[in-house]
């Protein structure tokens, strides 16, 4: 038996919109410790990883590990059906292959009761390594959804380059070229508003545009974005929820052969 | 031209 409820169904709706579009068919891995999923796109060039705990869910219960494969597109089907501030719960159990996503109203005076069929899905899970990266940037989210979709006009790929006083995107395509510079920049009234650097070692990657403004729809479910870099490594875009989780995107880069 | 590459082949099989 599995049974998960979340004070606002709006979120997970929110997430699925953000990455159905990357990935259509995903398996949801769900356990003691909460519900997570990883998942190529269909070229394996990028993957998500969600990760939601069980202690960001006002109930959460899962007897044993239990997997829910799920099209994302039907499951967003659904979701699209609560209400702005209904709570979610989500139940399912091994007996049968369904899983019921149940939305209610603040007041209680509503109730919907959807039921989605799950389905075998046959990926296979890469194993992410802890690694050290050589530069981490935050942003806004939404600076970093602008300069990706400003550069995307341009080119198909972008160069980010990164060294102790700024962060570099460079576009080049048959109109010409562009290059956005962000410098660190502490000083605001707001955490979220901040640029903040930190470098290890200078780091230049190419990466294609349209996978990262594809992430970048994740931008309305957090107001600041985590970019790691390591040369010659995946990039990782990170997004994360406040209280329950995070959801990441990897992305492999371009190298000159 | 710098060629794309698979995420599995920076990511171990698990």
């Amino acid at each position: 038996m599995f049974e998960a409820q979340m004070a606002q169904a709006a979120l997970l709706k929110q997430i699925i919109e953000s990455i159905r579009e990357l990935i259509t068919e995903a398996t949801f891995e769900v356990s003691g410790t909460g519900m997570m999923l990883q998942a190529m796109d269909s070229s394996h060039v990028s993957l998500v990883a969600l990760n939601l705990r069980s202690d960001g869910f006002q109930l959460f219960r899962a007897d044993r590990p239990f997997s829910m494969g799920m099209n994302l597109n039907h499951m967003a089907k659904m979701l699209k059906c609560a209400g702005k501030d209904d709570t979610l719960t989500m139940r399912a159990d091994e007996a049968n292959d369904l899983v019921t996503f149940l939305f209610e109203s603040p007041g209680n005076e509503r109730l919907a009761e959807f039921e989605l069929k799950l389905m075998d899905i046959t990926s296979e899970n890469l194993g992410i390594p802890d690694a050290e990266y050589s530069a981490t940037v935050s942003m806004p989210s939404a600076e970093f959804q602008r300069i990706v979709k400003d550069l995307g006009s341009i080119g198909d790929t972008v160069e980010i380059t990164v060294t102790k006083d700024d962060v570099r995107f460079a576009a080049s395509g048959d109109i010409g070229n562009a290059t956005i510079k962000c410098r660190q920049l502490l000083d605001t009234e707001k955490p979220e508003d901040r640029t903040l650097i930190e470098m290890v070692e200078p780091v230049n990657l190419t990466f294609a545009l349209r996978y990262l403004i594809n992430f970048s729809k994740a931008t309305s479910l957090a107001p600041s974005v985590t970019i790691k870099l390591s040369t010659e490594m995946p990039v990782v875009v990170e997004y994360k929820l406040s209280d329950i989780g995070y959801v990441r995107f990897y992305l492999a880069p371009k190298i000159e052969d | 031209q710098p060629q794309q590459r698979g995420i599995s082949s920076f990511f171990g099989r698990q």
